[in-house]
């Protein structure tokens, strides 16, 4: 796709020696193109292209690559290298009880994450609780309750509509029942929402958990950056989790989340099931968003 | 924004810059900017106002809505059936049940058909909409073929003389082949029960989606023609751009958007509306 479209633009360019800022421009609009439309930011695709521009000039052509594929190694190395050379796991507590915390906008799929998270830590022979802390959604306890029995997976939840206490009882529940993990599936929320903001700092200060994870659809386009920098700052998070990838958007918007917070991808949700969750791999995103 | 009164190549860069931020995509922005540079070329400005109102005209020229649009029945239908589709968690079934609270305080007789049998308490989430509008609603065990629920609810809706029908459907991405033609014969029953039903099909969009949005509404059209889009999350700070595309491709307006979760967060679309909160 966007490697044929470099590859015409170069046509000319085969075997002259050096790239040189000239013959690069037009390749570098294209790359900017296939970007936006891959739902990068605009900040970080300019950023992107000029970092690009830099490590492009003056690079030898060597006679046997074409200049479109030495432009598409370059992205795809420099993208690679920003989205996360390695997979970083998630917290683990050998000990005692490791407390992890699921946060992000309405509808992202937290509590379906949070289900497969269970599952998976499951498999690996550790025991879990699930806490059932969205009480504003309409059936969302019962959600996640149905989840958890699928799985023989205890969910810790109550009648009440405070959060912090649901998310407290499901603690002591876990350390009183010896549990590896406790994994607080939280309501989703806007990031400016200055109130449910506050429940979730509440939440963390009274639990402290150990890992929390931001979960955002892969559909997500400009608007990605506002939400992540927003939960970064209030909340702080220590990864990111890219839902609906089994989908066919590009998923820019993790690339964009990764260059303004830092914050290392950790799974890949890959369809409805409980079992359909991966861990992430920069190469094959890179890959998508340059599809 | 509001303080320059004369059109330069910056003030073109940061017009071009709040469009593709607001999800409106490459090529609309394309035509949109040439569209502007042609006008500005051909007529005089002497102040700000009429730069913004210039601005504002043309990308309002792009987004289709309707003239009047204050949830009256267009139809004549006996029953107006309404038929819900979109990706996972856009908002479908929260939508439904502003609708049905709209619908039930213009006097009409609402059913709601829980039709999202595969889902964890899909059913049970519908059920507390009803409950809220104090609408019926038809649901049948989990995992049921949703053609049964169609079929039952239309039938329950047509011996109780009731107005409308909202069908709530299972949240699925547009390329997975299998849940389309799920889809597609869905559609197939309620027209074999009313050949002009469903009288609309609306899709639900995430105001955070980027352009996928476009490759979602091109392949749900195809397996069960679009009549209206309901774009959702519009109190976040997403723009929701990515309609005006849609809107221009499919020839097809946006129809209400929703302002949160509560029952009475869902209105009319306001392209003008729109087009000013772009600029925010
Ligand atoms: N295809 C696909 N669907 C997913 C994936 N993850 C979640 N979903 C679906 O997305 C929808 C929303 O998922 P939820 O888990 O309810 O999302 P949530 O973030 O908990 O939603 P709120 O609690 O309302 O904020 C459901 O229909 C899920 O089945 C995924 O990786 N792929
Ligand atoms: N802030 C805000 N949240 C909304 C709006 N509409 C829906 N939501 C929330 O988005 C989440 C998903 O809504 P649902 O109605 O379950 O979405 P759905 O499309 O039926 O989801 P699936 O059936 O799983 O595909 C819920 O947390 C809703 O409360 C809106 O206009 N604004
Ligand atoms: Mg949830
Ligand atoms: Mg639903």
């Amino acid at each position: 796709q966007l490697q044929d479209k470099l590859e015409s633009v170069f046509r000319n360019l085969r075997g002259q020696g050096v790239l040189s800022e000239e013959n690069i421009s037009d390749s570098l609009r294209e790359v900017r193109r296939a970007f936006l439309e891959a739902d990068v930011n605009f900040k970080v695709t300019k950023q992107f292209i000029d970092k690009i521009r830099e490590k492009a000039v003056g690079t030898e052509v060597i006679k046997s690559i074409k200049p479109g594929q030495l432009i598409i190694k370059i992205i795809h190395d420099e993208l690679v290298d920003l989205l996360g050379k390695e997979y970083v796991p998630i917290y683990e507590n050998k000990s005692s009880l490791t407390i992890i915390m699921v946060v992000g906008l309405q509808g992202s799929g937290k509590t379906t994450f949070c289900g497969k998270l269970a599952l998976k830590l499951k498999k690996e022979k550790k025991s879990v609780v699930l806490a059932g802390a969205d009480v504003y959604r309409p059936a969302a306890k019962d959600q996640l309750k149905t989840l958890g029995k699928s799985m023989g997976i205890p969910v810790v939840t109550d009648d009440s509509k405070d959060a912090v206490q649901i998310c407290k009882n499901a603690v002591k529940y876990a350390v009183d029942n010896y549990a590896d993990y406790v994994i607080l599936d939280t309501a989703g929320r806007l990031h400016i929402d200055e109130k449910l903001m506050a429940e979730l700092q509440e939440v963390k200060s009274s639990v402290n958990p150990n890992e929390i994870l931001f979960v955002v659809d892969a559909m997500t386009g400009q608007d990605a950056v506002n939400s992540a920098k927003e939960f970064s700052e209030q909340v702080d998070y220590d990864g990111i989790v890219l839902t609906k990838m089994d989908g066919d958007a590009k998923g820019g918007a993790a690339l964009s989340i990764r260059t303004i917070t830092g914050k290392p991808i950790k799974f890949i949700g890959v369809g409805e099931k409980p079992t359909d969750l991966e861990i992430f791999h920069p190469d094959r995103l890179a890959s998508r968003i340059l599809g | 924004l509001k303080a320059k009164s004369k059109i330069d190549e910056e003030l073109l860069e940061e017009i071009e810059e709040i469009l593709i931020t607001g999800d409106i995509g490459v090529d609309t922005t394309f035509t949109i900017m040439e569209n502007i540079r042609q006008r500005v070329k051909k007529e005089r400005y002497e102040n700000p106002e009429e730069l913004n109102f210039l601005l504002r005209d043309e990308i309002d020229k792009f987004i289709i809505s309707e003239e009047s649009n204050d949830f009256e029945i267009k139809s004549n239908a006996p029953l107006h059936v309404i038929f819900v589709i979109g990706v996972n968690g856009s908002g479908k079934t929260t939508s439904i049940g502003k609708l049905a609270a709209i619908y039930k305080s213009k006097g009409k007789k609402v059913m709601l058909a829980a039709c999202d049998t595969f889902r964890a308490a899909a059913c049970e989430q519908l059920e507390v909409w009803a409950e809220r509008a104090g609408v019926a609603i038809t649901r049948l065990a989990d995992q049921t073929d949703p053609s049964a629920v169609i079929f039952e609810a239309m039938q329950r809706a047509r011996n109780g003389n009731y107005d409308v029908l909202l069908i709530d459907t299972a949240g699925r991405l547009h390329t997975k082949t299998n849940l389309m033609l799920e889809l597609g014969k869905m559609e197939k029953v309620i027209k074999r029960f009313i050949p002009e039903a469903p009288h609309e099909t609306l899709l639900v969009i995430d105001a955070t989606t980027g352009q996928n949005g476009l490759s979602q509404a091109r392949h749900f059209t195809k397996t069960a023609k679009l009549s209206g889009l309901i774009l959702t999350k519009l109190d976040g700070t997403a723009k929701g751009g990515i309609v005006i595309g849609i809107t221009q491709e499919l020839q097809i307006p946006v129809k209400y958007i929703g302002v949160g979760e509560q029952i009475e967060d869902l209105r009319p679309f306001s392209s003008k509306e729109f087009v000013e909160a772009l600029f925010d």
